[in-house]
């Protein structure tokens, strides 16, 4: 849907205040701690796995805060200036659901931003390597 | 700034570049000026140059708008989330979310609808990639991987000037800095759906 300027915006159909995109489900998340398990964690960890600060697994992802969590959450708070807290605050988790390019920050285990610059930052683990 | 695994770059002998859209998007000309003018923030500071193409499948860069899964392992997701993305050199595919609320003139920030995205905005971030920057994390870079609805962003920074011309090298009629644009990132919502 192109609309030429802003006032050709149409009134209709706006979407209605309930549809949300597709990350807003995430904020559910706010003062998660490592340790729990939460319904849907799997899903942030599709996200981080999406944008490569989690590298693929055999299984699927599951609903537990765990350590794999904890590190991308750190790397990804390194990467956008964050307070690098490891938990899913409130701060961090307004970066999560902004609109963003598909691209990874994190390719073939190689960091493009922040996290790629410090020597403390190495990935284990099997990455899915893609055309980009 | 950053750029792809290994580097990759367009050769010395493919410095001017055709662009051609998908034929089944029938964008408008309003809609393809967007992106010229995105190719010109680039072509203004490097010695490539961008020309328009008529003949898609045989243009450098493809540029198309999908829905959802378009066979190429990233679907994508609707409106908002992911809005686009690009193929690194010299590969040259660039493909965004046709959901997504494109905005292609006037100002976005003075928009009524929340999920409004500036088509220019994105189109400069992804031409970055494919002329083989990475994703930064200075904020006020283009390359910085994320942009709230109802922002404009289309002036390069040092960041992303001084990580291109380390590719290929200046535009002899280029000035040496940024533009420096008080209207750079004007947002008056953070995204909310």
């Amino acid at each position: 849907r192109f609309f030429p300027n802003i006032t050709a915006i149409p009134p209709w159909p706006l979407p209605n205040a309930t549809s949300l995109a597709p990350w807003d489900a995430f904020k559910k998340f706010a003062g998660c701690q490592s340790g729990e398990k939460r319904d849907g964690l799997s899903k942030l960890k599709q996200y981080f796995n999406n944008f490569g600060y989690i590298p693929n697994s055999p299984t699927n992802f599951s609903d537990d805060f765990n350590d794999e969590l904890e590190k991308a959450l750190k790397i990804y708070q390194q990467n956008f200036n964050l307070n690098v807290t490891g938990q899913l605050d409130d701060q961090t988790l307004q970066q999560i659901v902004r609109p963003r390019c598909g691209n990874a920050d994190i390719v073939n285990g190689t960091s493009s931003m922040n996290s790629g610059k410090s020597s403390s930052f190495h990935t284990t683990g099997h990455f899915r390597t893609t055309a980009h | 700034y950053a750029f792809f695994p290994g580097r990759p770059f367009w050769p010395a002998n493919r410095r001017d570049l055709t662009y051609g859209f998908l034929p089944a998007n029938e964008l408008s000309d309003e809609v393809k000026a967007v992106f010229t003018r995105a190719f010109e923030k680039w072509s203004a500071v490097t010695p490539l140059t961008f020309t328009q193409t008529d003949s898609f499948f045989s243009a450098d860069i493809k540029i198309a708008f999908y829905s959802g899964d378009h066979g190429d392992g990233e679907p994508f997701d609707g409106v908002l989330g992911t809005l686009a993305h690009a193929f690194s050199p010299t590969n040259g595919r660039f493909h965004l979310d046709a959901a997504e609320n494109w905005v292609v003139s006037g100002d976005v920030t003075t928009s009524s609808l929340s999920s409004a995205v500036d088509l220019e905005s994105v189109a400069v971030h992804e031409i970055g990639h494919l002329l083989g920057l990475g994703h930064s994390s200075v904020e006020d870079a283009i390359m910085f991987p994320t942009i709230s609805s109802r922002t404009r962003k289309v002036e390069l920074a040092n960041d992303d000037i001084d990580g291109i011309q380390s590719l290929y090298g200046s535009n002899p009629n280029f000035n040496g800095s940024a533009t420096t644009s008080t209207t750079q990132e004007r947002e008056t919502s953070d995204g909310e759906a």
